[in-house]
């Protein structure tokens, strides 16, 4: 899992949300309902209640919109994108937007609800038989007012049970007119219409007078969609046309002739060559439950996921039984703590294993070593004529440079002098001469020195090492450590090449969802740093006589010569 | 058996025009998810090569990295998916 940078979180549990607009695609109860339940999804598994608000300012405002939708992100038509939302925070933070040029279902085909007959509101059973004949759809079929009904049941003759399906003949949402049905004809700007339209409008939303003149009484409505109105195109909300006409050849069902992206499409009228009026066939749709679950992830808190099980995985697929797979719940959780837990904590990490040393690989004895021949120490060693050091880290409080086999340090007080060179062997005489990076860890001061594929742990005299890297859990494929980074309690972030890790100290073990790129979450510094430390409260990427500062804001806020700036040359 | 006939695509009113070559949408996919380009905070842009970009996308999709535009990330970058950027900005 991911989370926002400076993990972006609500600084309240009780969070609040308002639906602004619905979509053609269902039944404005089906969405609420689906929201509810992308909510409980997360309500589930931490301390956070979510409430509905009908008026003012909520913390989650929801709406749809199609293509350019007033914010800088514009949806692209039917597919690819379905929706977004924006990370926790005041105004338009927090907001989730949904494409409505997609095809709004629960993830299986066209969801209807009825409305009035005898089923009080059940949703259609699709295909049912009417009259010895199996429909798919909703249909006006045995009637005359032209009003879409469907049994509730698989067969109708022997059950009886039937509803009203989504048509603007039986009622209209949202608009001013509190739902009631469309009028037809009705004036609009001295024009006589028909059927639905989006004239006046450039939202591209299908509407209606539900009066026969709209300029006179300002009455109107929202068209929802008829189960088998095509989707996007030209003729949003029309019904396909069967049989219609298409570069002179005859068809009677939906086809993907003419495209290059093989999705099905219908005329809604006759003759598409003539008309050019057509749409998108209603397919399986995309579940407005999972895709809003996913995006109140987001507004949440949750960056995208890399596990493709994740809910917080970028890309969409469809699940009949949803759960949230253990990488969400350990993201939300990190963020807002579990259902139970009163305060928010990040996830414990896992119980440190047995010491799994192989005998090969026994660790040097922990006794101090005897003294090795010390290697006379060359005093007029100048550091200011090094262009570049093994490694730059803070031990006890005092920033030391380390080159083959000597070191400087210079105490985090001002205007104090760099002291040195002194002989690495006399301090830490297990280490060898070139030290790729260390830290040492604020808990328990112990010293971690890291050299090719080996790391040494000092405690005062004591020594535990060499021992592999991989015993930490880094890749075999990882030559050397080039840099340390102290992030929090126990957790240390360990760079080599164009990625990190991070480091569970005392687990001793890498934790799960690394490594990440270094360029991917440090913006601005160069990616083939070979040292990265810590220092009075910034972090510094160096690269040959360079070094990137960067503040706790994570913006590189320095450019400048380790020489002069640091050594103070 | 019946000649398959010879698909003449054409182009539909109101479509919103996605016909791209696959480098294109490639291209685009890359910079719309923040794989390339990115602008950071400190104003620092970074300009990343479509190679190093394809690997990264390919991590955090779970692909093979192989740094190439192959077919199981061209089909991955055809697929409904959420808005938000995979890289933050």
């Amino acid at each position: 899992y991911k989370t926002f940078d400076g993990d972006l979180k609500w600084d309240h549990n009780d969070v609040t949300y308002r639906i602004l607009n619905y979509s053609p695609d269902m039944e404005s109860s089906l969405i609420d309902d689906a929201f509810a339940r992308a909510f409980k999804v997360w309500s589930d598994v931490t301390p956070l209640t979510f409430t509905r608000l009908f008026s003012d300012e909520a913390d989650i405002m929801i709406s749809f919109g199609k293509a350019d939708h007033g914010d800088p992100y514009p949806f692209d038509g039917k597919d690819g994108l379905l929706a977004h939302a924006y990370p926790p925070g005041q105004g338009m933070q927090g907001d989730a937007h949904f494409d409505d040029d997609e095809h709004w279902t629960l993830g299986r085909g066209p969801a209807v609800k009825t409305r009035y007959g005898n089923s009080d509101g059940a949703m259609c059973h699709f295909p049912f038989i009417f009259e010895g004949k199996s429909y798919t759809t909703c249909t006006t079929e045995g009637r005359t007012d032209n009003l879409p009904w469907c049994s509730t049941t698989a067969d109708y003759n022997r059950d009886k049970k039937f509803g009203f399906c989504p048509s603007e003949l039986l009622y209209t949402f949202g608009g001013n007119a509190d739902g009631a049905e469309c009028v037809f004809p009705f004036i609009f700007q001295g024009e006589e219409y028909d059927s639905c339209t989006t004239e006046g409008r450039s939202d591209g939303y299908r509407w209606c007078a539900t009066t026969n003149n709209f300029d006179n009484d300002k009455k109107f409505g929202f068209c929802p969609n008829r189960d088998t109105a095509v989707i996007g195109g030209n003729a949003e909300g029309e019904p396909c046309h069967f049989p219609f006409v298409f570069l002179g050849k005859q068809y009677t069902s939906c086809t993907s002739e003419g495209r290059g992206d093989g999705k099905l499409w219908c005329a809604t009228t006759s003759d598409y060559d003539d008309d050019k009026k057509w749409g998108f066939c209603p397919d399986q749709g995309y579940s407005l439950f999972l895709v809003a679950a996913h995006e109140f992830g987001h507004a949440l808190g949750l960056d995208h996921s890399s596990i493709r099980e994740a809910l917080m995985y970028p890309m969409y697929s469809y699940v009949e039984d949803f759960s949230l797979h253990e990488d969400d719940i350990e993201g939300i959780q990190y963020l807002y703590g579990s259902k139970t837990g009163p305060d928010p904590t990040p996830p414990q990490p896992n119980p440190p294993t047995t010491d799994d040393t192989d005998p090969t690989d026994e660790p040097e004895p922990t006794e101090p070593t005897t003294t090795t021949t010390m290697t006379p120490v060359d005093p007029t060693k100048d550091a200011c004529k090094m262009t570049k050091f093994d490694t730059i880290t803070v031990i006890a409080g005092e920033l030391h440079f380390f080159k083959d086999g000597l070191y400087w340090k210079i105490s985090s007080s001002n205007n104090a002098g760099l002291k040195g060179p002194f002989s690495i062997s006399e301090k830490w005489p297990a280490l060898p001469s070139v030290i790729d990076s260390a830290f040492e860890d604020l808990l328990t001061r112990k010293q971690y020195f890291f050299s090719g594929t080996r790391f040494w742990v000092y405690q005062g005299k004591n020594v535990l090492g060499p021992r592999s890297i991989e015993k930490l859990g880094l890749p075999n494929t990882v030559q050397k450590v080039e840099g340390a980074l102290q992030r929090g309690k126990g957790k240390v972030l360990l760079f080599s090449g164009e990625n990190f890790w991070r480091l569970d100290v005392k687990a001793q073990k890498i934790d799960k969802g690394y490594p990440r790129y270094t360029d991917a979450v440090f913006g601005g510094v160069p990616n083939d740093a070979h040292d990265v430390f810590q220092y009075k409260g910034h972090i510094y990427f160096c690269r040959d006589r360079f070094y990137w500062r960067m503040n706790s804001r994570r913006q590189v806020d320095r450019v400048g010569y380790v020489k002069y700036d640091l050594l103070n040359c | 058996w019946s000649v398959p006939l010879k698909s003449k695509f054409i182009t539909f009113p109101g479509d919103i025009l996605k016909n791209m070559t696959d480098s294109e949408l490639a291209e685009s996919y890359l910079k719309k998810f923040g794989y390339m380009n990115t602008l950071h905070r400190s104003g620092f842009q970074s300009m990343v090569s479509t190679s190093k970009a394809l690997k990264r996308m390919q991590r955090q999709m779970g692909l093979e990295e192989t740094g190439e535009l192959d077919k199981s990330t061209l089909e991955l970058m055809k697929q409904p998916r959420c808005g938000v950027p995979d890289v933050a900005n």
